[in-house]
């Protein structure tokens, strides 16, 4: 199994719809200060179900909804894909491939969905549950906070440990 | 479940170990349960000894050595339980270019069970990459995404190029 | 006492903007006090603006928007109250090519009132420096220091070779 | 005024003595990865008086003194000085050259000198008062902490904006 696309749209600085399509192998994202690299990392840890607004840079979860610029409004909703293909030995759905989708309104509607059925948050942690991507795991290092990894209090690393278990 | 963490743990010890001295060149890394009693509910310690140095704690180590030695405990976790992708954000910055190469080989060893997904600015990191996209910001504030899909020896071209 | 505290926070809330505006080439930064009575007890609170987009909480600027914030409070202070010297850590680590070209110029400014010493990975860094120091460690674990003094265009070529 | 020279002996990975002469202007220090460059950025932060060994990447005072290697006995004592010129009308003192001196032996005792003379800490940070250097001040940015100067708490910065004053 691997992560075949990325779309957000809404999402942050991604005020129109943007998709990155991944291989196997080694993909690099490259750009200058500030054009929204690390929001594409914001998105995929946030389309697994991140519950704190502060692992996402903001002070609350409305903070990752784009907020408009000199040109352009807000909008009132974000939305974000994760597609995985070659999924039928790894998930239990046994699909080939698999599209899980997270959708927040202005209004603090949230929604999940995977292949386009909405479901429970609880539905989209249950299926990934033990390979290693979540909310918990070491799948997703972000920017200088590479010490996290090393020195986060002894309890944290033992979650690490036990996931792995 | 008891037996299965320590089994767990001691595996990913030793894989740490191992790939702590490949990346280094030698020196040792050592992770150990703190003694609390229950295995299950007590604490991990980590510390590191580069070659020819006294081992020492987490937070004596360089800015260059804490990223390389987080990277030999993740890669370690990878090696006994695969996850099927991992993204990186400017994980190299703290690197000198010949730690980034030997983080880029050490990598390249794992890219057959995991995918790699990495945010960077630096050159060496770029031109190994099979696949690059660019992030743009051409009206201010608003993000696109460009593919920069050329094939290997055409990306590092480019990637010099766009700098 | 007051007075002469309001004075350079006012100086200085100024200098902050004005360098920040050319260090990104528009928008604004703001400091300001927050409101909770005596001036000489409350807290301060940095937002800042860059062009083109809204003005936002510190916490959502990216990783090289903040280096710059920073950069550009901190000559702030500085061109207010100039300190003799100023010691920097890998401070262009998170910047791309383009805003460490920036950086640099703005140091350059500073240079007559404030002498600046950069530990650094950057070429770009290394070579508008006037004094370049190596340091090495040939039997492991122990530091010496060499002094790279060469002129200019020469050190330019050297840095290149140690890269 | 300006920073002549930093001497390193005992401190840390500096087991011999090492300095570093300045000039105004701009100076870069280069190296490999763990080759000892942030130690002298940790030698300038003692020397001027630091009191607290997390500030310095240590567990305790003592991590700072020389701890041996594969090769060499580890040392009793870490001492650091710091040579200012052109100090006639800066410092209250009126010399033109000013060199303070910071030394740590294991047993736990410290010494701090001005210009040779055994003097406390609090002739130290008396000296430098008001000139922007002290452990208090911002002339001194540790790697991967340049966020602090944006996020520390607001009391924090405040005792920036009041140095100033
Ligand atoms: N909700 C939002 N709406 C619009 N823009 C947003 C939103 N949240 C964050 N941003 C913008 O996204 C930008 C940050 O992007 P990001 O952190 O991804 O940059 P980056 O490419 O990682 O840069 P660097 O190389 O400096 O790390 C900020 O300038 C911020 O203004
Ligand atoms: N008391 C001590 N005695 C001996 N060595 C020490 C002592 N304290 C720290 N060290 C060593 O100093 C090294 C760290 O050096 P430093 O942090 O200055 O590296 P650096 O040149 O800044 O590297 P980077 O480019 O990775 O940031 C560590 O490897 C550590 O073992
Ligand atoms: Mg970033
Ligand atoms: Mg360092």
């Amino acid at each position: 199994m691997y992560l075949k696309r990325i779309e957000m749209v809404g999402f942050k600085s991604f005020a129109e719809k943007m998709g990155v399509e991944l291989e196997r192998g080694l993909t690099a994202i490259v750009g200058p200060n500030g054009c929204g690299k690390s929001n594409v990392a914001d998105a995929l840890r946030w389309v697994f179900g991140e519950q704190n607004p502060r692992l996402l840079r903001g002070a609350q979860m409305e903070d990752v909804i784009f907020n408009g610029t000199d040109q352009r409004k807000a909008v009132g909703r974000a939305e974000v894909s994760a597609t995985f293909v070659e999924a039928e030995g790894v998930l239990p759905l046994g699909y080939h491939e698999v599209t899980i989708t997270r959708r927040l309104f202005r209004s603090g509607e949230s929604q999940y969905l995977i292949n386009q059925n909405p479901c429970l948050l609880r539905d989209v942690r249950e299926l990934f549950m033990g390979t290693g991507i979540g909310t918990n795991a070491y799948f997703l290092l972000e920017q200088g906070k590479i010490d996290l990894v090393l020195s986060a209090k002894p309890e944290d690393r033992r979650a690490v440990f036990e996931e792995a278990a | 479940i008891r037996e299965l963490f320590v089994g767990t743990f001691e595996k990913i010890r030793d894989t740490f170990n191992e790939i702590y001295r490949r990346l280094f060149g030698g020196g040792r890394a050592v992770v150990e349960l703190l003694e609390d009693g229950d295995v299950l509910e007590c604490g991990i310690n980590i510390s590191a000894q580069p070659p020819g140095k006294k081992l020492q704690a987490i937070s004596l180590l360089s800015g260059g050595e804490k990223t390389l030695t987080a990277v030999s405990l993740l890669l370690a976790i990878f090696k006994v339980r695969p996850s099927p992708f991992c993204f990186m954000d400017e994980m190299d910055a703290a690197l000198d270019e010949s730690n980034i190469m030997r983080f880029l080989s050490l990598l390249d060893e794992f890219k057959s069970q995991t995918q790699f997904i990495l945010i960077t600015h630096n050159k060496r990191t770029i031109s190994v990459a099979d696949v690059i996209y660019g992030v743009t910001m051409e009206d201010s504030g608003i993000s696109k995404i460009v593919s920069i899909r050329l094939p290997k020896e055409e990306a590092k071209s480019e990637a010099v190029v766009a700098g």
